[in-house]
């Protein structure tokens, strides 16, 4: 599957979200 | 008759020898068997792998005394309410966990042998209206239950002799979450598939809820099975139990998603159907590394390799009764089959 299909793909996806989201 | 219409099927590319018959426990009580699984126990001689059967109102453990003969050695008898499921606890020993109920679960429990008096042993870990649970690494439980306002996903947390040691809860998605699966290599990350056909994930240190993802509508209802990430993508195999078959697809009974979790997009990678003439639909299934085993509506048993989307082998229903269970053993080189009876038949793979 291409990026473009999918959106911008980051490795570093579940630091992240954790980052975001509400504690 | 049933297995005669099957013949040309396992002729077309489908090779009934990938499963070689290892051993078949034959239970004397003639109890309906409602689940089947494989744990470790460790007794004098060591540790080995030995096998549970659950029947609605007893459990037993079956342990391997020659290379084709194993005997009961333990049976736990449970009370009034029917055993509905055995829970695997992965990397656990000694210990068997199960989810009884009417409907749906109202209680989960253990079973141990005391190692003060070697009597048999049953204790309490939760009760509740549980609709689905989950065995994690590092001898812990999810579960999601469910009140009239509101919906509660607990980690429970045991200690090596099976005693609940506390818990700490996740952030409940408004839906109802109806499976989980552990993200393999991020010992943090959980998911867990909804009602309304949704992916969820959860940071299972903080608990928070960190995403929500629609599978799709062509396939409701939906059950994560394994998910893993690889790349930025999270990997999810579902089952499909309540599917359509179509033109493109086929009947199928897994897939393969990648999610993108950053942005919820998600694409089909790969789709194991039931192979083309083979009568029935998806009834339940097991999945273990890349291999997906399910009992089919015509009491068959069809396994598959998901990174192909090929079904690789197929049994047809046993003359003397049709396959009710399929569950991997801790390996996928071993699959329990097992008949409503109480038969189990242990395949190499």
């Amino acid at each position: 599957c291409s990026e473009s299909d999918l959106g911008p793909i980051s490795l570093n996806w579940f630091e992240e979200l954790s980052a975001e989201a509400p504690p | 008759g049933v297995a005669e219409e099957l013949t040309p099927v396992l002729l077309d590319g489908v090779r009934e020898e990938s499963l070689q018959l290892v051993s078949k426990l034959k239970d004397s009580c003639s109890c309906c068997a409602v689940d089947v699984g494989a744990v470790w126990w460790e007794a004098a001689g060591g540790r080995e792998l030995c096998v549970v059967t659950a029947g609605e109102s007893a459990v037993s453990l079956w342990r391997p005394l020659a290379p084709d003969r194993w005997g009961k050695v333990h049976t736990w008898q449970l009370g009034e309410i029917p055993v509905i499921q055995i829970v695997p606890l992965p990397d656990t020993c000694n210990l068997v966990c199960i989810a009884l109920g009417d409907l749906e679960i109202g209680e989960i429990r253990l079973l141990q042998i005391s190692s003060e008096n070697d009597s048999l042993k049953q204790s309490l870990v939760k009760t509740g209206n549980i609709k689905a649970v989950l065995g994690l690494k590092d001898r812990r439980l999810v579960s999601s239950s469910r009140t009239v306002h509101e919906q509660q996903v607990e980690i429970t947390s045991l200690s090596e002799t099976g005693r609940s040691k506390g818990g700490w809860t996740l952030m409940p998605p408004e839906e109802t979450v109806l499976a989980f699966a552990e993200v393999e290599g991020m010992g943090d990350a959980l998911v867990g598939t909804t009602t309304v056909n949704s992916i969820v994930v959860w940071n299972l240190k903080t608990g928070q809820l960190l995403k929500k993802m629609h599978v799709g509508y062509s396939y409701p209802a939906s059950i994560c099975h394994r998910a893993y990430s690889d790349s930025g993508l999270l990997f999810v195999v579902l089952s499909h139990p309540h599917a359509k078959e179509s033109e493109s697809c086929g009947n199928p009974a897994f897939r393969v998603v990648a999610f993108n979790p950053r942005t919820a997009r998600s694409t089909g990678v790969m789709f194991s159907s039931l192979p083309p003439g083979l009568a029935g639909r998806y009834l339940e299934g097991d999945v273990k590394d890349a291999s997906a085993a399910a009992v089919l509506t015509s009491g068959a048993i069809a396994v598959w390799d998901l990174l192909l989307g090929h079904c690789t082998a197929l049994l047809p229903p046993d003359p003397t009764g049709s396959w009710a269970l399929a569950r991997w053993a801790t390996s996928s080189t071993c699959l329990l089959a097992g008949q409503r009876d109480g038969t189990v038949c242990l395949y190499r793979y």
